[in-house]
């Protein structure tokens, strides 16, 4: 079963959030590019970035969720996440989006793309996980 | 005097979701 949205998202994507990378420097969340977070993991002696391919959006029960299928890691296993529509995924080389850019913008300030089937996502994983 | 308003700071990995998938083997 999908993971069920809270009611909000958290406060880290507001726009002008300071996020700390791996190194230990500060950037804005608006700010952060694909090489952060690969550089951070690579710091990193537990996480390790995996890419998620979106295969499917579909719409959900929940009001303002939808639910969304990737394809996870080299072994591409299914994951299903239910979120909200505004729910910023970052995708490589691209950066922030989401199902709905306009309320993403309108409810954090943050400037999104639309997030589509076939974008690949950044996503985490733990390094010790087979 | 004004006391300074600190500034909370999130780390990388927070921003970006565990897609875990669980291993059967």
């Amino acid at each position: 079963a999908p993971v069920s949205p809270s009611s909000a998202l958290p406060s880290y994507f507001m726009k002008g959030s300071i996020i700390q990378l791996a190194d230990g420097e500060l950037k804005r969340v608006e700010d952060l590019r694909t090489e952060d977070f690969l550089q951070s993991a690579e710091v990193s002696k537990e996480l390790k970035i995996d890419s998620s391919t979106v295969e499917r959006i579909d719409s959900s029960r929940t009001p303002d969720a939808v639910i969304i299928q990737f394809s996870v890691g080299e072994h591409k296993v299914q994951v299903c996440v239910e979120v909200l529509v505004e729910y910023p995924f970052f995708v490589f080389g691209q950066g922030w989006s989401s199902c709905c850019p306009d309320r993403t913008t309108q409810l954090l300030a943050l400037s999104c793309a639309k997030l589509s089937v076939g974008d690949v996502c950044i996503s985490l994983t733990l390094k010790s996980l087979r | 005097n004004v006391e300074p308003r600190s500034v909370p700071v999130f780390p990388w990995h927070s921003l970006v979701p565990f897609l875990a998938p669980t291993q059967s083997d």
